[in-house]
């Protein structure tokens, strides 16, 4: 069985609203490791892949590794009813047909419990290779959801340039273009503003804004993410957070 | 005109 003890409850509800538009039906996979998710979204254009370290749980207890089927919007439904500073707990037993949440408010004076009907989901899980990549940009999070939406004006698309010198976004469209420019400057009192990159080769690639918008539902989680690009593979977008990560992967758009 | 591609062929099935 699982039991896993959340202390701020206000996480799972924005790892939720992080992934709930990208994709409908989803196995949590929970294990002695903790609690994993990967899913693509209908169209093969990306993939999340979500960890919560057993660390992350006080208590956490998974006797059994299980496959928890969830509809996530109807998830993010139930979480709502939770206060932002209720304690949740997870409990499922090995014959997992229902997830049942137990929300406390922080006085312990109110207790509300909740069993959300589980489904068979067969998912096909993908191996994700092991990928050295030419560039690691490192910057605000607020910062990436804020060009994106901005750049989302323009176009649908987003060109990414990446040199030693910052890293580029740029926009064209019907109306015109824009682009937005991140000199990289390591030094900035204001470390968790800093643009950092890692290059072994400058890259430039293409990916739809509207991905990239949606994996930005993430910020709350993280207020730094790092763009991992490669030419011609999937960009990596992570948020790391405490005790876990979600990642987000885009397949690029190529040609002229 | 650019082309979305899919991830299905940079992951592989398991």
């Amino acid at each position: 069985m699982l039991e896993a003890r959340l202390q701020t409850g206000a996480l799972l509800k924005k790892v939720l609203e992080a992934i709930k538009e990208l994709i409908t039906d989803a196995n949590f996979d929970c294990s002695d490791n903790g609690i994993a998710l990967q899913a693509m979204d209908n169209s093969h254009v990306a993939l999340v892949a979500l960890l919560l370290r057993h660390d992350g749980f006080e208590p956490y207890r998974c006797d059994r590794s299980l496959a928890l089927g969830v509809n996530l919007v109807s998830l993010s439904k139930v979480l709502r009813c939770a206060g932002n500073d209720d304690i949740i707990t997870l409990k499922a037993d090995d014959t997992a047909d229902v997830l049942s949440l137990t929300f406390e408010n922080t006085d312990n004076d109110r207790i509300s419990e909740y069993e959300l009907k589980l489904m068979d989901i067969d998912s096909e899980h993908l191996g994700i290779p092991d990928t050295t990549y030419e560039a690691v940009v490192q910057m605000s999070s607020a910062e990436f959801a804020r060009i994106c939406k901005d750049l989302q004006v323009l176009s649908d698309s987003v060109q990414i340039d990446v040199t030693k010198e910052g890293v580029k976004f740029g926009a064209k469209g019907e109306l015109g273009s824009g682009a937005v420019t991140l000199k990289q400057n390591g030094n900035v009192d204001k470390e968790e503003e800093a643009t950092l990159i890692e290059l072994q080769q400058n890259v430039s690639l293409n990916f739809s804004l509207k991905y990239l918008v949606n994996f930005t539902k993430a910020t709350p989680l993280a207020s730094r993410v790092s763009l991992s690009m490669s030419s011609e593979v999937p960009l990596l977008v992570e948020y790391k957070m405490e005790a876990g990560y979600i990642r987000y992967y885009l397949a690029p758009k190529i040609g002229e | 005109q650019q082309t979305q591609t899919t991830l299905d062929s940079f992951f592989d099935s398991t």
